[in-house]
Parts: C-alpha cells; sequence; structure tokens
C-alpha cells in the first residue's frame, strides 16, 4: 500500500536533510526504503506544525541556534534548575548538556534555511524547559515543569527517567501526579496535555513498566527502531509502550544516526540513544494537531493505535501478534511505527472519543505464595461494572495494581490475559535486581495491548520466577482497573480507507452492537411472552 | 529512597495567608515565591542563587516556617535522580 517515493515531492533543501532517513528513507546506510515516518504525504496535505507549542523538558536549548531561534516559543519557556526566563544550556567542554537542544531540531528545526536538517514540525514552535541540571531533582521541579503553561504549551516531550540499570522501580511523585492528572483533564482549555515519553535506555536487562512516568496512562510511551527496522540495542520492552519512532543504536554507520542541531549552532549525525523517540512523536502528533487542533489526549492515542503501521519492524524476541479485535501489536514496538501521513488524515475528519469510564474490576486481597518451578495462577471474573454508571465496554487502558515481594525482585515475571485471549507481559525478567525488601507496593502495572476488547469475563494472572536459582515470593493484591468507553469509539467515525485499521475496527463494532442489539430484544420478547 | 536534603521549599499557606505569599517568602530568606496552575496551595519558595550553601540552612529555615502562623504545612522535597536517556 505504500506510494513510490518519487510520488512525493519533497522541496527540501537543508543540507542534512538527506541523512534524515527517519524523516524519508530511501535506503541511506544499508537502511530499508519506506520505513520512515511518513512525514512527506503530511507535508504535501499542508501540515507543518503551524499554531502548535511543543515544550522540550530537558537540559536547556540553545535557542540561539540560527535553525531553532525562528521557531523558538520563549513566552512559554523557562528554566527551573535556575529560577530564570533563559533555559539557555549550562556550559560543559564535553557538551554534556546538549541533549535538549538537539532533541528541538528533531521536532522544530526551520526548513529550507539551508542549516542542519528539518523537524518533525518544522514550522511549530519549540518551548525550552530547562529541568535537569541541578543537583538532584525534586518532586517540585517535575511538578512545575509539567505543569508549566499548559494553555500555551500543547505537547511535552520528556527523554528523561528514573535510572535505566534494570533494578529501579519509581515513577512520579505527589505533586507530579497531581500535575498530571491537572494537565490531562485541564490542560488546552479541557482538551488535555500530551505528554510524550522515551520509554527507556536499559535493553533487555529493564522493563519500562517499572518507569512510572512511561507506563502512566496519561503519558504516550514510545519506543525507537533502527533505520532497517530491527530494535536498538538499548531498547526496553513493556506492554504500556504504544507506538515507535526511530533512533541510532546498533550500527556504527554514522549515517545510520539520528541527524539533528547541536549546541553553539552546530549540527549533529550522531543523536543517539532512544531520546531521539520523544520529539520525533512530538512532531507527528503536533502535525495531527494542526489538522484537528480539537483533538483530546485520548483521541490522540487512539489516533497512534489506529494509524500506527507494523511496516517492517522487526522484533527477534516478540513475536507480533493480534489482539482480541483484531488490532496488531508487539511487546517493544507497540501499535507500530507512527505514521504523519496517515494520522493527520484521519485526524482531519476525527469525532472524538465517547466519555471515559473506570471500573474496578475485581481484587484479591489476600496472601498467595509463589515458589520457583510454579506459577501462581490468579483469576478474575468481572462483569465490568455492567449496569451501574461507570461500565466499560471498549476498553482503551488496562492497570493491574500489584504488590508482591520476592527473594529477588528481578527473577519475577508476571503475565496477564483478556477474557478475549490477549496475553500481556506485564513484567519480564530483570536479572540485575537483586531487591528482596521493597518489592512491588501497589504498583500499576499498564497495558495497552488489550486496546478496543470487551473486558467481560475471566482475566487471568500468572506469575513465577525465571532464573538461575530457587526463590519465593508472596504475592498480597491484585487489583484489575478497566479505563475505557462504554459506546463504540469508532462507530461514527468517518472511514476513507477500508483496508485501515480503523474500517476493521468498526465494522467489528458495528457487528457487536447488532448482536447485542438483537440479543436484547430476544430477551424483552423472551420476558414478555 | 535516596531522600538527600536539597534547597527547595514547599509550604501550603492558610487561606488567608495566600496574598502574603511574596512578603512571607522574603521574611524566610527566600528569593520569591512562585504558584503552580494545580492543586489549592503547594506554593515552591525560591531558593537563592547559592544551592549548595544554602542546602545546610534549610533545615533551620523549615523549622522557622513550620512556626509560622500563615503556614499550614511544609513539604519535604528531598532529591533523587534522574538520567537522560
Amino acid at each position: 500500500g505504500y506510494r513510490d517515493l518519487n510520488e512525493m515531492e519533497v522541496n527540501i533543501s537543508d543540507p542534512l536533510f538527506n541523512k534524515q532517513w527517519y524523516l524519508v528513507n530511501t535506503g541511506q546506510a544499508d537502511g530499508t526504503p519506506g520505513l520512515d515516518l511518513n512525514v512527506a504525504e503530511a507535508w504535501g496535505l499542508g501540515y507543518t506544525g503551524r499554531g502548535v507549542t511543543i515544550a522540550i523538558m530537558d537540559d536547556g536549548i540553545d535557542y540561539l541556534h540560527p535553525d531553532l531561534a525562528s521557531n523558538y516559543n520563549a513566552d512559554a519557556s523557562y528554566d527551573f534548575s535556575s529560577n530564570d526566563p533563559y533555559p539557555f544550556p549550562r556550559y560543559t567542554d564535553d557538551w554534556f548538556n546538549s541533549h535538549g537542544t538537539r532533541c528541538a531540531g528533531e521536532v522544530s528545526a526551520a526548513a529550507n534555511n539551508n542549516i542542519c536538517g528539518v523537524g518533525v514540525a518544522y514550522n511549530s514552535k519549540v518551548a525550552g524547559i530547562r529541568m535537569l541540571d541541578q543537583p538532584f531533582m525534586t518532586d517540585i521541579i517535575e511538578a512545575s515543569s509539567i505543569s508549566h503553561m499548559p494553555q500555551v504549551i500543547d505537547i511535552y516531550s520528556a527523554s528523561w527517567g528514573p535510572t535505566d540499570d534494570g533494578r529501579t522501580v519509581d515513577g512520579p511523585r505527589e505533586l507530579t501526579l497531581q500535575a498530571m492528572a491537572d494537565g490531562v483533564n485541564k490542560g488546552r482549555g479541557g482538551k488535555g496535555s500530551i505528554y510524550v515519553w522515551a520509554s527507556g535506555d536499559g535493553g533487555s536487562y529493564d522493563d519500562c513498566n517499572c518507569d512510572g512516568y512511561a507506563s502512566s496512562m496519561w503519558t504516550i510511551s514510545i519506543n525507537s527502531a533502527i533505520n532497517d527496522g530491527r530494535t536498538a540495542l538499548y531498547d526496553e520492552s513493556c506492554s504500556s509502550t504504544l507506538a515507535s519512532t526511530f533512533s541510532n543504536g546498533r550500527k556504527r554507520n554514522p549515517e545510520a544516526g539520528v541527524a539533528t542541531t547541536d549546541l553553539y549552532g552546530n549540527c549533529t549525525l550522531r543523536h543517539s540513544g532512544t531520546s531521539a523517540a520523544a520529539p520525533e512523536a512530538a512532531g507527528v502528533f503536533a502535525l495531527a494537531l494542526e489538522a484537528n487542533p480539537d483533538l483530546t489526549w485520548r483521541d490522540m492515542q487512539h489516533l497512534s493505535v489506529l494509524t500506527s503501521k507494523r511496516n517492517q519492524l522487526h522484533d527477534e524476541v516478540h513475536q507480533w501478534r493480534r489482539n482480541g479485535v483484531g488490532l496488531e501489536f508487539n511487546h517493544l514496538f507497540g501499535y507500530g511505527v507512527l505514521d504523519a501521513g496517515g494520522m493527520v488524515k484521519m485526524s482531519h475528519e476525527w469525532k472524538t472519543v465517547p466519555e471515559r469510564f473506570h471500573c474496578v474490576a475485581g481484587s484479591i486481597q489476600d496472601n498467595h505464595k509463589i515458589q520457583s518451578g510454579g506459577r501462581l495462577v490468579l483469576t478474575i471474573d468481572t462483569d465490568a461494572c455492567q449496569g451501574k454508571d461507570n461500565f466499560v465496554r471498549y476498553l482503551e487502558h488496562v492497570q493491574a495494581v500489584v504488590t508482591v515481594n520476592a527473594s529477588r525482585r528481578g527473577d519475577l515475571n508476571i503475565n496477564m490475559t483478556s477474557p478475549m485471549g490477549t496475553k500481556s507481559i506485564l513484567l519480564s525478567r530483570r536479572p540485575r535486581d537483586d531487591d528482596a525488601k521493597v518489592g512491588f507496593d501497589k504498583w500499576p502495572f499498564m497495558t495497552t495491548h488489550t486496546w478496543g476488547e470487551d473486558p467481560r469475563g475471566t482475566w487471568v494472572m500468572e506469575v513465577g520466577f525465571q532464573g538461575p536459582e530457587a526463590q519465593r515470593g508472596v504475592l498480597k493484591e491484585w487489583t484489575l482497573m478497566l479505563h475505557g468507553t462504554q459506546s463504540a469509539p469508532y462507530i461514527d467515525q468517518v472511514v476513507r480507507d477500508y483496508q485501515s485499521k480503523l474500517a476493521m475496527s468498526k465494522k467489528e463494532e458495528l457487528e457487536e452492537e447488532l448482536d447485542e442489539a438483537v440479543e436484547r430484544s430476544l430477551k424483552s420478547l423472551l420476558s414478555k411472552n | 529512597g535516596e531522600g538527600i536534603i536539597t534547597n527547595h521549599v514547599v509550604v501550603r499557606l492558610h487561606e488567608s495567608a495566600h496574598d502574603d505569599a511574596h512578603q512571607l517568602a522574603v521574611e524566610h530568606g527566600f528569593q520569591s515565591v512562585r504558584k503552580l496552575p494545580f492543586g489549592e496551595g503547594p506554593l515552591p519558595l525560591l531558593p537563592p542563587m547559592s544551592p549548595r550553601r544554602e542546602a545546610n540552612a534549610v533545615p533551620r529555615k523549615r523549622q522557622r516556617l513550620q512556626k509560622d502562623s500563615r503556614v499550614m504545612s511544609v513539604l519535604e522535597q528531598p532529591g533523587f535522580s534522574r538520567q537522560k536517556r
């Protein structure tokens, strides 16, 4: 279904543009032609991010950079590391504070000015929030950053988090949680701030469900592929990842890196690490917001699920699978690579999704032993609060709030299977995590893999140990939280492409609604007779 | 779990004292005060410009703030680490 690259005239003259394979992949550095963010189609339709502001929460931005200055939104910028309105990076001789400037270039570097490359949303505005460059992080700095000017800033991009050492379990504290909740409820005039998070650099030793920012329902967690569709060596994997973009990550070839702006007016070909994933995604979301400024934070997640593509992404460890309503996902890539063209087309005619409801589907509170060599299997039967005001019929996010302790936390492995048969890996083995004291205390393991499913029925959780030595543990709590809509979210959407996931999902919903209507009328007939 | 002492201080003021926030900050040796756009009251007091020396003075300042009748509560702000990706 891909269009020929030559069909898309992309008249961009910036010197590094041909090296930005994540924008238009013509096979640079042994890459796979066509494996990119498909921005050419979005730009061709006239969407370049006009009127949208993206904040880079990081170590600052070189707002004097000639490729960033014209798109810099000074009024929406602030420096919480030094408490002033000038988030210019602090100089170090190893350019340690180039991170934010590189991320900014991926979103908003200006086009056709003969400097460096171009941003995904090259006519958007970029704000700098300097908040990483102080001796220690505190809750108030994070909360202040995440709640900075929520009526002006549309998208917050974060390429940082708890230490990715494969032994940390950490997330937002009290004020930051309040700030996020306030942002998604009141930001952007009530449509909700869009938080984009790079899922982590811990590689196969870590699990991004242990990162409370990335695994939050309120953030869109983005992973990264390299230019030929393989995983980056530093990629973590987890069930809360929603979609993917690109970064370097496996090849020595400098051209396989991410080209962007660098400190003091320079350019770089080597922006490495999964940090590029978030700003690239933020740029795609900015294009979607230009196509439809009324999109809510939930609309953006629905659009990501529906328009992301498997394309030629390949994960050697986890298979691509389909969930109960036919949506294809992968444990590392989520629903696939973002497709800017597909997203802006669908955004343009998108009708905001119905109201969201929350249902505590069930809870197991007594202690259950976990032994090596066996698996603890628990089930929760639920009607998803049917018959009550908060009935959840079509899933968005699902959380398993779990309290568990073990003699070696890293050897724990938790899976959960939905009534429609979709198995999510909530926690993978983390061989470096030797914690035997703290465990997980009411930790909200989140999965996006059951998106769109009917949650009524039996949910199965399996807990076991993987590792060379015998371990023991106790699971003290499993509470199942369902989040989603009561009415079908896609039934009223306009379908243009009958091969699309939207078309498939809408057809599925129509059939389901018809079946249930027939069932209801039969029941009422029988009860009358 | 690191819980390192920092010179960041957050206070919740009594309703009646909200207008005195800046005055209170200056009296207690802070640069100014910043209102957060969420919640009802957490008002972070901004430290003066020399964070390292200030870090030892913070416990003493915190105690004085807790005794101030305009202050409802003082929220601890322990430091923890975050990593660029």
